[in-house]
């Protein structure tokens, strides 16, 4: 892991003194790092351009202690393109918001529909959920399903087209005061013209405040094309990483975070309707980092 | 392309970067190049040396076409985390053996924990017109397998039988174990382990997937990997690390969400995807 690469880097430096060339063989280091967590290369090397500006100051090539000042800007750095601190979502009581969920395929959407449905109603709001997934077999069902099984609500309906059910859904919650609307969306890829178009439809017709966007945390380079075109046509307010129960470095959050600039808001951490959590930039250094 | 002619270290780079985007991994990247560079040395055309790569690739992935051509009275055991097109990919092996194989086919509801998974098989089944053998949800997908395999051995009406499965992360080991006793369950049914054992890996997926291979891989020594969702902008770079590493032969690339959307795995065609 990085620690460990850094480690025989710096074993290397035998109480020399530092030198920027030396700081060079560390940030290779860390972009290597950085690669086989999955951050997307324009990403990584962006980052490293950053931290390799703060390196090589004076104070650092002066101190005592290099490594762990080296260490210690690489997580800083870190931490501050994931977005400092943790970001909470405040919808208000008596005004209904709406969130759009979109995504690829597979990523998670209506497993962190019911998760967002549960978080929001434990919290006093008055919630309702609906499925406009028209395309994948039993896709409504789903929803259908796991709102019953969890006291959550979902708007009940037999449509064939998205943009027609995400009206009907949205004046159903403000005729019965709805605090919160949260559309789940078919998977979609950002070069499926038509599916993008219908994503903004959707967006335009329901009035959607907040565009969600939800991603593989086991997601490759793609995940940086994929946060690009959802970005550019749909605007994203927030997104959701899945699937980070496994042991994936999840490098996608860097790229998602630094290419849509819009906050990581929860992880997801399960199957179950309870696995999902605040999303903790320092955590995914960590995890990110090593 | 041709307008990098001459500039041979921005050629050079650009190799890198496509390469690096298409998940090959950072060391896997480093590999390659080194040995482009020796390989190619005179070399200055863009063009050229992306031939060049494009054999250097296609010699690592020496082997790992294979077709699938399954005996009457087979078993096909479908596994991979979750997500990553399972059900989807048992509807079109199912249409790829009817059509192309002129096999008939039978499915088993294998997945009996997540929401609807049971009716969105269901709806495939309906679609294709072929049986499906499942229970309720929340039925114990052991069982679930056991009847099926029996019914179907017995029976006699279907030439294959896939068994799809839940999602299951593979550091989960409560999920590995269940399915270890699933393929128990088949054996114990059948008489035999399942003919083929399919792992289905996402094509967006990242380094991640090796580990998932690793894990699967010692669990039930997969006959083939099918890699999906390659109609997408990723390029599955990881099935390069993934048969160097493991020597899984590849089966098929999907390519869409229709159950036409499979694509026998050909070296030259994920090359160009790449390239
Ligand atoms: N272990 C784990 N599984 C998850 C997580 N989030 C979703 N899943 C599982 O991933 C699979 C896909 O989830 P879905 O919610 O159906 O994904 P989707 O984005 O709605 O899929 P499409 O609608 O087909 O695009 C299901 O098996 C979920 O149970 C997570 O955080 N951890
Ligand atoms: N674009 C594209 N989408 C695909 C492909 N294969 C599957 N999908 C989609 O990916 C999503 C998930 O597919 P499923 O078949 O439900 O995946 P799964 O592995 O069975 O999921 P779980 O059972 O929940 O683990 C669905 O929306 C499918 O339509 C493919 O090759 N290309
Ligand atoms: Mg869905
Ligand atoms: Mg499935």
């Amino acid at each position: 892991n990085l620690k460990e690469r850094l480690r025989n880097t710096f074993a290397k430096l035998q109480g020399k003194r530092l030198t920027a060339s030396y700081v060079e063989e560390v940030l290779r280091e860390v972009r290597v790092a950085l690669l086989e967590a999955d951050v997307h290369y324009k990403v990584a090397s962006s980052f490293i351009k950053n931290v390799k500006e703060l390196a090589t100051g004076e104070k650092i090539l002066a101190s005592l202690t290099p490594y762990q000042q080296i260490i210690d800007i690489v997580y800083q750095e870190f931490v501050k393109v994931m977005g400092e601190t943790a970001v909470e979502l405040a919808p208000v009581k008596g005004k209904l918001t709406v969130f759009e969920i979109v995504g690829l395929q597979g990523s998670g959407k209506t497993t962190h529909t019911a998760k967002l449905a549960h978080h929001f109603q434990s919290a006093g709001f008055k919630v309702l959920t609906v499925s406009v997934d028209v395309y994948r077999p039993a896709a409504i069902e789903q929803l259908k399903i796991l709102c019953n099984n969890n006291g959550l609500e979902n708007f009940d309906h037999s449509g064939s087209k998205p943009v027609k059910i995400a009206k009907k859904a949205y004046d159903h919650a403000k005729k019965n005061g709805y605090d919160i609307l949260i559309i789940d969306t078919a998977g979609r890829l950002h070069i499926d013209d038509a599916m993008m178009k219908e994503a903004l439809a959707i967006k335009k017709t329901a009035e959607s405040n907040e565009i969600i966007l939800v991603v593989d945390s086991m997601a490759g380079q793609d995940a940086a094309n994929v946060a690009r075109e959802f970005n550019e046509l749909l605007n994203i307010t927030g997104s959701i990483l899945t699937k980070l129960d496994s042991d994936t470095r999840g490098g996608a959050a860097l790229s998602v975070r630094a290419i849509s600039d819009a906050p990581l808001l929860f992880a997801g951490t399960g199957e179950h309707i309870a696995d999902m959590e605040v999303f903790h930039p320092d955590r995914m250094a960590q995890r990110i980092l090593g | 392309k041709g307008v990098f002619k001459g500039d041979k270290k921005g050629i050079l780079e650009k190799i890198e970067m496509t390469l690096l985007e298409a998940d090959m991994g950072p060391q896997t990247v480093v590999d390659i190049m080194e040995e482009l560079k020796n390989n190619a040395e005179g070399l200055r055309d863009y063009d050229l040396l992306s031939k060049q790569l494009a054999s250097q690739i296609s010699r690592i992935l020496q082997g790992s076409e294979r077709e699938l051509s399954p005996e009457k009275g087979s078993i096909i055991l479908v596994m991979g985390v979750n997500g990553v097109g399972k059900t989807t990919t048992v509807a079109k092996l199912a249409h790829y053996l009817i059509s192309e194989r002129k096999m008939k086919v039978s499915l088993a509801a294998g997945d009996t924990y997540r929401a609807a998974a049971v009716e969105q098989l269901a709806q495939w089944a309906n679609k294709l017109d072929i049986k499906l053998y499942s229970q309720q949800a929340g039925a114990d997908p052991g069982s679930v397998i056991f009847d099926a395999v029996r019914s179907f051995q017995q029976r006699g009406d279907s030439d294959i039988l896939i068994v799809d499965t839940g999602g299951r992360i593979h550091t989960n080991e409560n999920l590995i174990n269940q399915f270890t006793k699933i393929q128990r369950v088949i054996e114990k049914a059948a008489g035999k382990a399942a003919d083929e054992r399919i792992l289905i890996i996402d094509g967006t997926t990242g380094q991640n997937a090796l580990n998932q291979i690793d894990i699967f891989k010692k669990n039930s020594e997969p006959t083939g990997l099918i890699i999906t969702k390659m109609d997408g902008t990723a390029k599955g770079g990881i099935l390069v690390q993934s048969f160097r590493k493991f020597s899984i032969p590849v089966l098929f690339m999907g390519t869409g969400e229709r159950f036409e959307d499979l694509a026998p795995f050909k070296i030259t065609a994920y090359l160009e995807k790449i390239f």
